[in-house]
């Protein structure tokens, strides 16, 4: 999950 | 996602909603800092840079419109719409906010994730958004009367930070490579700015008596 790209958190 | 996270989301989108609501049915911006709003404008627009490049999710990129989106609106009322700006009290919201605009560029340029063009700003947007909120609350302190809905609007900007700190706890126990030290040192500053105001938002709200800041 973390090593997805781009940043999830607003 | 996590309910914290969401949590700390929908504080964030709610305490927009409450100074959006304040300036709309009074029609004036008595007690909100301008500069503080235009810093948060800036905050979303350097952070968001990525809302083309890189797909989360719809939640995500729907919640970006909407914080760049309000906080533009916020500061277009402020400065465009006649009743309004005639409200602004330029003499209370004296904070050289160029200075914190300066100052977390540099320290983006040193401190970054990846030395490219989005991370850049993206580093700029955490750090700028720590101090965001410095402009307005000297003109709370200034004022020294905090009207309700100025209060609840703190508030609920100081309650975001707080659950972004229980999301960050959590990740960090739950997710075996969550690090992300720019944002988590950061945040910690932020929230411990409100620590102040949040002492005495709590004591008006305990004697049930209307929120005063001391000189």
């Amino acid at each position: 999950l973390s090593a997805k790209k781009g940043k999830d958190e607003l | 996602m996590n309910i914290f996270r969401l949590a700390g989301d929908m504080t964030h989108l709610l305490s927009i909603i409450v100074l959006l609501l304040k300036i709309y049915a009074t029609k004036s911006c008595s007690g909100v800092s301008r500069k503080t709003q235009e810093l948060y404008a800036i905050v979303f627009l350097a952070r968001y840079l990525d809302l083309f490049t890189d797909f989360i999710s719809v939640y995500n990129s729907f919640m970006k419109v909407v914080f760049i989106a309000s906080s533009l609106a916020i500061v277009w009322c402020m400065r465009v719409h006649p009743m309004v700006r005639r409200s602004y009290d330029k003499e209370l919201d004296t904070f050289r906010h160029y200075f914190l605009i300066a100052a977390c560029f540099l320290l983006a340029l040193v401190l970054h994730e990846k030395f490219t063009f989005q991370e850049v700003f993206w580093a700029f947007s955490i750090y700028l958004e720590a101090v965001a909120i410095l402009p307005q609350l000297v003109l709370l302190q200034r004022s020294g009367n905090v009207d309700n809905l100025t209060g609840q609007y703190v508030f609920f900007l100081g309650a975001y930070r707080g659950f972004y700190i229980l999301n960050w706890i959590y990740r960090y126990l739950t997710e075996p490579r969550f690090t992300r030290w720019i944002a988590c040192v950061s945040g910690v500053v932020q929230t411990a700015l409100y620590a102040d105001f949040f002492y005495y938002y709590f004591i008006s709200w305990k004697n049930n008596s209307k929120l005063k800041l001391p000189a």
